[in-house]
């Protein structure tokens, strides 16, 4: 990778940018949804974190230009150059210019405006070009699959040393901490006073996951294996509050804080981390405690505090008439709940050290047990 | 051997098209530029070499076809070298 001669970055982490006209060639729809998901390339490895404005002045302005355009770089027509962008600073600095004469499309009958976007919008950041074949930063096109990208080893180390690794931003929850979390070490796994931040299934096998850690129960293998979050997902933060997977669509669906990110297997989906915000939570929401996905009910359950929310995975909206109280409709569920999932039709919530069986149908607690009794101690 | 005409005028071509190429990318100085050269300023077979050192092509300073090649590919607008 390289940067800019005395490597110009930007000295803020929350940049604004503006779209300030479109092409023709593609819906003005599927440009927002490509420069966003261009943005998450880079914010998904770094603290940075953009955010579109749509009057005014912007660091990043990006437009779509044919041949001279008022800077000293005209385009040239078809082919050739394709768009380039300013390093970071005052005026112009950050900008993206598209050549309009070029086809821009969404996919790649035509040149991919999601990957010539993510390229330039490294320029904005501070990045020059990278001669490593394959990395976003090479200076030619090269028609690479956008689903499930992931952003080139060359490009995060580039990018991670102008603004380092994401950080993670825990907004202050309402009530501080009753314990400082502890980290917990692998011989622990039976603790009886085991708790646990988020548990999920995903593809047959149960997650559970506390601090940078996850312990795996899988089909597969016999026992319980203990990884690191990291080694699963090395561009996500650790220390996730809820999880849930949507096993018909292969999607785990992961929370910290104001965010949450999909993955399918080891690949983090492009254009996360959201707001949890865009489910429709309202502002006052800052966290999510636990989630569990029902799949006869096609709904997923969100808890918070002593309250629950019904969001309805087929019409992607949150159900009228919540929150509603957590002990109305799980009776004996009197505390909030700290993780919960799904398996054989049961849901398991955990409170604590503690664990409860659920009837999936009749929300009626079958059994009580210990968080970790799935561990065979 | 004789070169055929129109070779001549292709091979001339390329070779404008690669300056421009190099002029763009890799600050080839052209002729237009001030009288007196850069102390750095080099020939546009050094910046061919430059140029097929970056893309890890076989460096000859020569316009070789591999060369053109990439030279030709769509790409972004951005210098490779010296921003």
């Amino acid at each position: 990778f390289s940067t800019f001669p005395l490597s110009p970055r930007w000295t803020k982490t929350d940049l604004k940018y503006r779209i300030l006209n479109y092409t023709p060639d593609m819906a003005p729809a599927d440009v927002d949804e490509a420069i966003e998901k261009a943005w998450n390339v880079w914010s998904s490895v770094t603290p940075l974190k953009f955010t579109r404005v749509y009057e005014g002045e912007a660091d990043i302005m990006i437009s779509f230009v044919a041949g001279f355009h008022g800077d000293f770089y005209s385009f040239d027509g078809v082919g050739g150059t394709l768009a380039h962008a300013y390093a970071p600073g005052e005026g112009i600095g950050g900008d993206a210019h598209f050549d309009e004469d070029e086809y821009w499309t969404k996919d790649m009958k035509g040149f991919n405006l999601f990957l010539v976007a993510a390229h330039e919008f490294g320029h904005s950041l501070g990045l020059g070009h990278s001669n490593v074949l394959g990395s976003l930063m090479y200076p030619a096109y090269l028609q690479t699959e956008t689903r499930n990208y992931r952003l080139p080893q060359d490009d995060v180390d580039g990018i991670q040393t102008l603004y380092g690794p994401p950080t993670s931003t825990e907004p202050p929850t309402s009530t501080p901490p009753t314990e400082t979390p502890t980290e917990t070490s692998t011989t622990d796994s039976c603790d009886p006073h085991m708790t646990f931040d988020a548990i999920t299934t995903l593809r047959g096998e149960i997650i559970f996951f506390k601090d940078r850690y996850i312990w795996r129960k899988s089909p597969y293998f016999p026992g319980i294996e203990q990884d690191l979050i990291s080694s699963f997902w090395p561009t996500l933060p650790s220390g996730f509050q809820a999880a849930y997977e949507i096993d018909k669509k292969d999607q785990v669906f992961l929370f910290k804080g104001n965010q949450y990110w999909v993955v399918k297997g080891e690949f983090v989906q492009p254009g996360f981390p959201r707001n949890i915000h865009t489910l429709g939570f309202p502002r006052y929401v800052k966290k999510i405690d636990a989630a569990v996905y029902d799949g006869n009910t096609k709904k997923t359950y969100f808890f918070v505090g002593d309250k629950y929310w019904s969001y309805d995975e087929v019409t992607e909206s949150m159900e009228k008439g919540y929150p509603r109280r957590i002990s109305v409709d799980f009776p004996r569920i009197d505390n909030k709940v700290d993780a919960a999932f799904q398996e054989k039709g049961h849901f398991y919530f955990f409170h604590g050290s503690k664990q409860y069986e659920i009837d999936t149908k009749y929300k009626k607690v079958i059994r009580e047990m210990k968080s970790n009794s799935w561990f065979g101690c | 051997f004789p070169v055929v005409p129109e070779m001549e005028k292709k091979n001339e071509e390329d070779m404008q098209f690669a300056e421009k190429y190099l002029e763009k990318y890799y600050k080839l100085k052209t002729e237009a530029e001030p009288i007196f050269k850069m102390k750095n300023s080099k020939t546009i077979s050094d910046k061919i070499q430059e140029m097929q050192a970056f893309f890890g092509l076989k460096v000859t300073g020569e316009l070789d076809s591999n060369t053109l090649e990439v030279m030709k590919q769509p790409r972004c607008g951005i210098p490779d070298v010296g921003q």
